[in-house]
């Protein structure tokens, strides 16, 4: 189970990275 | 986009294997693009979380005794590190040029490694699981086999102390995995497999009783009662080995075969 949090803990993380590289070229198109 | 063969892998990885997806999609429509931002902290938070999976990582590795996770999560938690890395070094190269193309490409790299190697370990993960619940149906298919050599009522009362406990967890096991499928004809194969072995049970400990007595009072009839038993035990044997068959697809096997 603890994996699974671990993972869920990654997720978290590169969504916010993504989301944040997404933002700077979504203005653009 | 991949399928995830249970809610719960498909509840951690989907939403980001949605939002990689656009990423590379923006990141191609846009071409030169936008400056990025500084992506530090976000890049930092992704390797604090990595540096957590692996020390979890490789706690489980240590602590389970499945020769095949022991072999198979160590790769999959070096697919993890590799990507965070790339991802440090995209936000380091940003951080020099903000369109960087390159960068941009190792970012993309990056993201689709992280979900890729946290897939794959789930999936090692999830598969180890697997192989804890086949244990235990291997454990009522012996069971089972013993039955045909049961002449003794007091051999039936420990035949069903020792049976009991292991088809109930079992059933609980099953139960509970059929639940978790997002395979719909999966998860109904199992339900149903899963109600005929709970018939079956009590009506082959029935035959085995009637074989007993049978053989207590002379045996006359004994070939017929022992038939009867030894279809009715062959066919739970039969339901728990399309248990331990399904337990084993995923959605990718079946898409192979299509």
């Amino acid at each position: 189970e603890m994996i699974l949090e671990a993972a869920r803990g990654i997720m978290a993380a590169s969504s916010a990275l993504v989301r944040a590289a997404n933002a700077a070229q979504r203005e653009l198109i | 986009m991949p399928v995830f063969h249970t809610k719960t892998i498909e509840s951690i990885l989907d939403p980001v294997a949605h939002q990689v997806s656009r990423l590379v999609i923006l990141h191609e429509e846009a071409e030169d693009g936008n400056a990025m931002p500084d992506l530090s902290r976000p890049v930092q938070a992704v390797s604090l979380a990595v540096a957590n999976l692996v020390k979890v990582g490789k706690e489980t590795i240590n602590s389970s005794d499945d020769d095949i996770l022991k072999q198979d999560m160590p790769l999959s938690l070096t697919r993890v590190e590799n990507a965070s890395q790339l991802l440090e070094e995209a936000s380091a190269m940003l951080r020099g040029d903000p369109f960087s193309g390159p960068a941009r490409k190792k970012l993309i790299e990056g993201s689709r490694g992280i979900l890729q190697g946290t897939s794959s370990l789930l999936l090692c993960f999830d598969e180890s699981e697997v192989r804890k619940i086949i244990r235990e149906c291997k454990r009522v298919l012996d069971y089972l086999a013993v039955s045909e050599v049961i002449d003794t009522m007091e051999d039936l009362v420990q035949f069903l102390k020792d049976l009991s406990p292991c088809l109930s967890k079992v059933s609980r096991e099953v139960g509970a995995r059929e639940k978790e499928l997002t395979h719909q004809v999966h998860s109904e194969i199992l339900v149903r497999c899963l109600e005929q072995v709970k018939i079956l049970a009590p009506i082959l400990i029935c035959s085995m009783k009637v074989y007993i007595h049978i053989m207590e009072q002379g045996g006359k009839g004994a070939d017929e009662a022992a038939e009867n038993r030894n279809y009715l035990s062959s066919r739970m044997s039969d339901e728990i080995q399309e248990i331990i068959r399904v337990l084993q697809l995923t959605t990718y096997d079946e898409d192979t075969s299509e």
